[in-house]
């Protein structure tokens, strides 16, 4: 199975912080806002799951994000 | 461990449940047991009870459902999101819906134990949050553990006791 594009990754870790960690609908004219808001969910996650805290989506917070799991949010919704 | 903010927990100790339909992946004993075996993780370390009705409304509904079942959490398909379940309130809290899209399984190793994510979403239903501990019941992702041998980590004992107390009875 081929690794997934950036793309594909991007709407992976975007899809997961929205359901799991209360990012807002990424919304095409607020594209800076979006980003940062990203980051700093991206930060959450990995504190949660003792991962490395960049806020940047490395290949291991995109393996976490992979593996299947419950759907409850990891935050308080 | 980590418990809902608010009070969310059950003002009871008798607690009812409904299994509404079944998987196809599995008989109808082998739900009926791995749900009773689920809830019987948790009944083991409190003063809870469980009782199964059959008709009406249950205090926790357990349904095997696909994609938008229509309570504003869809499922996504095979994998990523197995289960998901309410914390207690009345209506729709204390519900666990499980996703039908899934390969569960009883005691093959093909799939998703059912005992395990049932246990696991049974959690939410009483009232625990996700743990951060990664060998806890709680924590979010699936892990293959067998049932047989399965003990209620120490991380998910201290949650629950944290909200309904020790079972005086062992």
């Amino acid at each position: 199975i081929p690794p997934p594009s950036d793309t594909d990754r991007e709407s992976i870790a975007e899809n997961y912080l929205t359901k799991l960690y209360g990012l807002p609908k990424h919304t095409s004219s607020d594209v800076e806002r979006s980003s940062s808001a990203m980051s700093l969910r991206l930060k959450e996650m990995q504190q949660f799951f003792g991962l490395k805290i960049t806020g940047k989506l490395d290949d291991n917070t995109l393996e976490v994000m992979q593996k299947p799991r419950c759907g409850v949010p990891d935050v308080a919704a | 461990y980590s418990t809902f903010q608010g009070d969310y927990k059950w003002k009871k100790q008798d607690l009812t449940y409904r299994i509404e339909n079944y998987t196809p992946d599995m008989s109808v004993a082998e739900v009926d047991d791995s749900i009773k075996r689920a809830l019987q993780v948790w009944a083991d370390v409190t003063p809870l009870k469980f009782t199964r009705i059959y008709s009406g409304t249950a205090d926790i509904m357990i349904s095997f459902v696909v994609g938008d079942h229509r309570d504003g959490y869809p499922f996504d398909g095979p994998n990523g999101f197995l289960a998901h379940a309410f914390p207690p309130f009345e209506g729709i809290g204390g519900d666990a819906h499980f996703d039908d899209d899934e390969r569960f399984f009883y005691r093959s190793t093909q799939g998703y134990n059912l005992f395990l994510v049932a246990a696991h979403e049974f959690g939410h239903s009483l009232g625990l949050e996700h743990s951060r501990d990664p060998g806890a019941l709680m924590y979010p992702t699936y892990v293959y553990r067998d049932m047989d041998t399965f003990v209620l980590p120490k991380d998910d004992v201290d949650g629950i006791q944290s909200l309904y107390g020790p079972n005086k009875d062992i």
